[in-house]
């Protein structure tokens, strides 16, 4: 009837929680990407500031986050990370797990340290700072 | 067994009481000594030796390697890439001080010597060494009334020999050095690379030598240069600094030390002796000398 016609044409078409921007975002940018995050540590907190006189805050970094589809152009990563990603995705083989965030730079650190028997050592560490993340 | 390994490690690690000393969780658990997987850094802290008590170094000399730190990193840590210097290591080392130095003679000016003794036992073996100084650190800034013209006459001794073996002459040479003070400085350093350059690569890591100093004596009848000598701060024992290049993987090798690494270190020319030169300026030297070099 012609009133059962207007009632439906009230309705909403999407309940109105429903927020259309956060809808296609989750096309655009998928939420928790694999990126780098800051994570300021000071030897103080770790009680080693005894023996560690510089420097006083560090910041050693780390990965986190879920790795996209398009890894290759984004990621730099490798063919094998998207095959990986394929087999996750179609569940072929349940024992294969998602391709991972892990760091893919590093970049070194000075530390300033008094040893045991009280001479002071100034040493350059590799690979102490995640500079640059990708997906394996 | 693997995962039945993982979980014996996981509950070994959660017995640990919650608020032990963090390096105590490097420990390791299977009571076996893995040290060699890691970086000399955590090396320290896997065995724990990060809470161990350690001997407190000489204010001035964590002074001066403070100053240095910041000469060569960042506040972060980033070692900066404008620097010259070819080494990624720098040990400080203060003297065991045998003979205590008796007053300066009043008729020749010489300040008599004094025995030192230092122990090297951590340079590692995969350091090698680029450049060694004695180093002269004073509390204020020393002024003099004039140029004071000194020489430096250092004699290396052979460590003692155990009672058992018969005594030899003691074998020393003399590196004699002359150099000036002029106004102003915080530290004085004295080149003595070509003397530990064979004792450090033979792995000798007890060195001993006696040190004096005789200082013109012209320069002594102006009352005041007097004064200024009897003062001098070079009566403190001086440190030993040792630059290194640290040839091990996990050291940073920056495109300067590359070009050493391996290679017989080619430490600088002695023949400037002293280098009192304020940090910055002999960073500056060592830009022109390597540009020179390449």
């Amino acid at each position: 009837s012609q009133k059962a016609v207007n009632r439906e044409l009230k309705k909403p078409l999407v309940p109105a929680s429903f927020n259309l921007s956060e809808y296609f975002k989750q096309f655009l940018f998928p939420q928790n990407e694999c990126e780098l995050h800051d994570f300021r540590l000071s030897f103080s907190q770790l009680k080693w500031d005894n023996w560690i006189v510089a420097p006083h805050r560090y910041n050693p970094r780390y990965c986190k986050g879920d790795c996209p589809r398009a890894v290759g152009h984004r990621y730099g990563s490798p063919v094998h990370t998207m095959v990986q990603n394929i087999i996750y995705e179609k569940k072929l083989d349940s024992a294969v797990p998602r391709p991972s965030c892990v760091p893919a730079k590093y970049s070194p650190l000075s530390v300033l340290t008094i040893e045991p028997d009280g001479s002071i050592a100034y040493k350059e560490y590799e690979d102490m700072i995640a500079t640059k993340c990708t997906c394996r | 067994f693997q995962a039945a390994r993982g979980e014996s490690q996981i509950a070994a690690l959660a017995e640990l009481d919650s608020d032990a000393e963090p390096w105590s969780l490097l420990q390791p658990l299977y009571g076996k000594d893995r040290t060699g997987l890691f970086p000399p850094l955590f090396k320290v802290l896997y065995n724990g030796q990060g809470g161990s008590p350690r001997l407190q170094p000489d204010s001035r000399a964590l002074h001066y390697m403070k100053r240095l730190y910041k000469a060569y990193a960042t506040k972060e840590g980033i070692p900066k890439t404008n620097r010259s210097h070819l080494c990624n290591t720098v040990r400080l080392f203060t003297p065991y001080v045998k003979h205590k130095q008796t007053p300066m003679d009043q008729v020749t000016g010489t300040i008599v010597s004094v025995d030192l003794l230092f122990n090297l036992d951590r340079v590692t073996a995969v350091e090698h060494l680029v450049k060694s100084v004695l180093l002269y650190t004073f509390n204020n800034s020393v002024s003099f009334p004039s140029a004071v013209k000194c020489i430096y006459n250092l004699v290396m001794k052979k460590p003692e020999s155990s009672s058992k073996t018969p005594p030899r002459a003691p074998h020393s040479f003399t590196f004699n050095s002359q150099f000036e003070f002029r106004r102003k400085y915080r530290w004085v350093e004295v080149d003595v690379t070509t003397l530990l350059q064979p004792l450090v690569a033979s792995d000798k890591r007890n060195i001993h030598m006696s040190v004096n100093f005789t200082c013109m004596k012209d320069q002594l009848q102006h009352p005041s240069a007097q004064d200024g000598l009897s003062d001098l701060p070079l009566l403190v024992p001086p440190s030993l600094l040792l630059y290194l290049n640290d040839t091990s993987a996990q050291a940073y090798h920056s495109r300067y030390s590359l070009h050493y690494k391996g290679r017989p270190s080619q430490a600088p020319d002695q023949k400037k002796g002293l280098s009192a030169y304020p940090l910055g300026e002999e960073a500056a030297e060592g830009v022109r000398s390597s540009r020179h070099r390449r």
